[in-house]
C-alpha cells in the first residue's frame, strides 16, 4: 500500500488505496 | 530478516501493487521484469558493512528500551538514536521518493531503502534493545550454537520452508505465492484489510510507529515469553519454533501487503 500511495502521488493520480 | 524474508516480502508486494505502481517502480529501478522489487530487496544489507554505506548501519532497527516480557512498547523520542533508526529512515526515504527535484539515482536508492526497511520493521528483534536485538544471546538451533537474532532473521523461516537452502529466490517466490493466496482467499482474508488501516503518506512516522509497536509486542509474547535470561542456551527448533513460525508468517505477509 505504501508504494501504491507513493506512485499515485508522483503520477498525480488518486490518493486512495486502489485495488488493495 | 535474512535474504529469504526480504525477497519474499518484495514478491508479496509485487503481487498486490497496482499496474501504475508496477510501471512507476520498474522505471525508477530500471528493471522491467517481475523481479524488480525482489532484485533490490537485500541491497541495503549489501552496502551496510561497506565503507561508503556505513552511514546506514543504524537505519535497520530501533532499539526499544522496554522490559520484556513484563512491558513492551516503542517510544520514538526515547528509542530513535540521533543518527537515525528504522522509523526515521522510513520517513526520510519516503520523502525523498516524493521529491521530484532529487536526482533519479537518489530516488532509486531511496526506493531500495524503503523496500528493505518496511521488511525490517516487521521483524520483532529489529524493534528491541535487549542484547542488541538478540545478537548477544546464544541459543541452540538443531544442536548448533546460533544467536537469537539470526534464528528470528533466518533459521525459523528456513526450517518452515524446507527444501534447498541455496535456492533463496525460488524458495522466497514460492513462500510469497503461498502467503499471497492466504491474503487473497485464505486465513488472512478477513484481517488483511485492517493491516492497511490508517496509512498516512504524509505522516510516515505515525504510520511506521504502528508497525513498530505491533512488531515489538511479539518480543513479549513470542521472543522472550519467559524473559531474556531464560532463553540463553535453550534449544529453539522444537516447541519454541512451533509457536514462533506462525508469527513469522504473519509478519512477512503483513510487511509485503503494507509495502505494496
Amino acid at each position: 500500500a505504501w508504494l501504491n500511495l507513493i506512485a499515485d502521488r508522483m503520477s498525480g493520480g488518486e490518493k486512495d488505496l486502489g485495488e488493495l | 530478516w535474512g535474504s529469504l524474508g526480504h525477497i519474499a516480502i518484495a514478491y508479496i508486494a509485487s503481487n498486490f501493487v497496482k499496474e501504475n505502481t508496477e510501471a512507476y517502480f520498474q522505471g525508477l529501478l530500471g528493471n522491467d521484469t517481475e523481479h524488480y522489487l525482489a532484485g533490490v530487496a537485500t541491497w541495503a544489507d549489501s552496502i551496510r558493512y561497506t565503507k561508503w554505506g556505513r552511514f546506514s548501519k543504524n537505519f535497520h532497527f530501533i532499539d526499544a528500551k522496554d522490559d520484556p516480557p513484563t512491558y513492551c512498547g516503542v517510544d520514538f523520542v526515547r528509542d530513535c538514536k540521533e543518527d537515525g533508526c528504522v522509523v526515521s529512515s522510513l520517513q526520510n526515504y519516503t520523502s525523498q521518493l516524493l521529491d521530484s527535484k532529487l536526482w533519479p539515482w537518489q530516488r532509486n536508492q531511496a526506493a531500495k531503502f524503503v523496500i528493505h526497511f518496511v521488511g525490517d520493521i516487521h521483524q520483532p528483534l529489529h524493534v528491541e534493545n535487549v542484547a542488541q536485538g538478540g545478537n548477544g544471546i546464544h541459543v541452540n538451533w538443531q544442536g548448533h550454537e546460533f544467536n537469537l537474532h539470526h534464528v528470528w532473521d533466518s533459521s525459523i523461516a528456513e526450517k518452515m520452508l524446507g527444501g534447498n537452502r541455496r535456492k533463496t529466490y525460488d524458495n522466497a517466490f514460492r513462500w510469497a505465492s503461498d502467503l499471497t493466496d492466504e491474503i487473497k482467499s485464505g486465513k488472512y482474508l478477513t484481517e488483511s484489510a485492517s493491516w492497511i488501516d490508517g496509512l498516512l503518506l504524509d505522516d510516515p512516522i505515525a504510520t511506521s510507529m504502528v508497525w513498530a509497536n505491533e512488531s515489538n509486542a511479539y518480543v513479549c509474547s513470542h521472543v522472550f515469553p519467559e524473559g531474556p535470561t531464560a532463553i540463553i542456551g535453550q534449544e529453539l527448533a522444537g516447541e519454541y519454533f512451533e509457536k514462533a513460525a506462525p508469527v513469522i508468517e504473519l509478519q512477512v505477509a503483513k510487511a509485503g501487503y503494507r509495502l505494496a
